[in-house]
């Protein structure tokens, strides 16, 4: 049967980047997802709210356009948008895809894409996720040899602003964006770029939680570090948080002295310092992260590895060889 | 290799708590962050 994938989204992330699409070249903001795999931007057809204060294809005005007479729904949790296929030439910079497939939405829901600052989401994941069957953005950059190398990657900012938050690495590796050496890991699951996570420590403590194994998906598209509400309890504990209705709450003046976490991955340790775990907003300090309750497909414990992660380590995606790389950002 | 800058916007959930509907839209569609990863047999 086909997998179709219904992308809960709730894209609290906020990096994006311009891509355009038809002759002449109609530009859009979108999200880079490396959690999805779909490519649409909304269309001079939808009348949502969400549609009136983004940029939107006006397919009449593009002398390449061709309607694909299918359409498909990509649920977003709260709701679902309903996109419309047709081809188009997607370009990105100097990379330039023909005939790529893509999504014009027809109706979204407001929330959460009235409040979102890009207009639509370029899916970087495994394409047997891709709604539809859809040709993925990244597969028409493969396949029309757009790509210097077969691989991505990605540097986010540790002082984002709203004018520079980082980088995509389109076709290779950028090692002025990182320290040090790439530690590689072997994706265990070709929908997501999801990896093992051999171990989870708390200051110089090695926790038990993954000794029967962990999975961890990479996910430009969540801003957060997701971790298995199991566990959270315990986390909160070592931290020092405490649980408020605006998150997980602590004492901005004991930032300095919480201990790191670290991620065993790919035989590496890769800890984040309490600075990247602690986000401070107006002088009030919560923790970067959340609970699930889902376990991975294999019913290993999930965590999810956001931007909050990605700020501290620059991640190369290797398609070729279906492999994730981390390594300190410089 | 070609190099895209990206721009670093509010999240969505800033912008929708600013816009007092955060906890309502969380409450209403039963947030858990991984449902997005869930596909299911079409």
């Amino acid at each position: 049967s086909v997998v179709r994938q219904p992308i809960t989204n709730h894209l609290d992330s906020s990096y994006f980047g311009e891509i355009s699409i038809g002759e002449p070249p109609q530009k859009f903001l979108v999200l880079f997802d490396t959690g999805s795999s779909n490519l649409w931007v909304p269309s001079t057809d939808c009348k949502s709210p969400a549609c009136f204060n983004h940029a939107k294809f006006k397919p009449s005005a593009s002398s390449t356009f061709s309607p694909g007479g299918r359409s498909c729904t990509v649920s977003y949790g709260s709701g679902s948008v309903t996109i419309a296929l047709g081809w188009d030439t997607l370009r990105i910079q100097s990379i330039t895809v023909t005939q790529q497939e893509f999504g014009l939405s027809q109706e979204e829901p407001t929330q959460p894409f009235y409040f979102a600052d890009f207009d639509g989401i370029l899916g970087m994941a495994f394409p047997s996720l891709a709604v539809g069957g859809t040709a993925t953005a990244l597969g028409g950059m493969l396949e029309q040899e757009q790509l210097a190398e077969p691989v991505f990657s990605f540097y986010f900012s540790r002082q984002p602003t709203y004018e520079y938050g980082g980088e995509l690495i389109l076709g290779g590796i950028d090692p002025r964006l990182f320290q040090g050496d790439i530690a590689w890991a072997p994706v265990t699951q070709k929908l997501y770029w999801q990896v093992a996570l051999e171990e989870f420590a708390i200051g110089q403590s090695v926790t038990s939680w993954c000794s029967q194994g962990c999975q961890a998906i990479v996910d430009t598209g969540t801003f957060l570090l997701t971790v298995p509400q199991e566990y959270l309890e315990s986390i909160l504990e070592a931290l020092g948080a405490q649980e408020t209705s605006y998150g997980y709450a602590v004492d901005c003046a004991d930032t300095h002295s919480k201990p790191h976490i670290a991620f065993g991955i790919g035989g590496a340790r890769l800890a984040l310092p309490p600075t990247a775990y602690v986000l401070n907003s107006h002088g009030y300090c919560t923790l970067a992260m959340e609970g699930t309750y889902l376990p991975s497909q294999d019913g290993q414990p999930l965590w999810i590895l956001g931007n909050v992660f990605l700020k501290e380590y620059y991640t190369a995606f290797d398609m070729a060889n279906s492999r994730v790389g981390f390594a300190p950002s410089a | 290799a070609v190099r895209i800058s990206l721009k670093k916007g509010l999240s969505i959930r800033d912008k929708m708590r600013a816009a007092g509907v955060l906890d309502d839209f969380l409450r209403h569609i039963k947030y858990d962050p991984v449902k997005k990863y869930q596909p299911r047999q079409g």
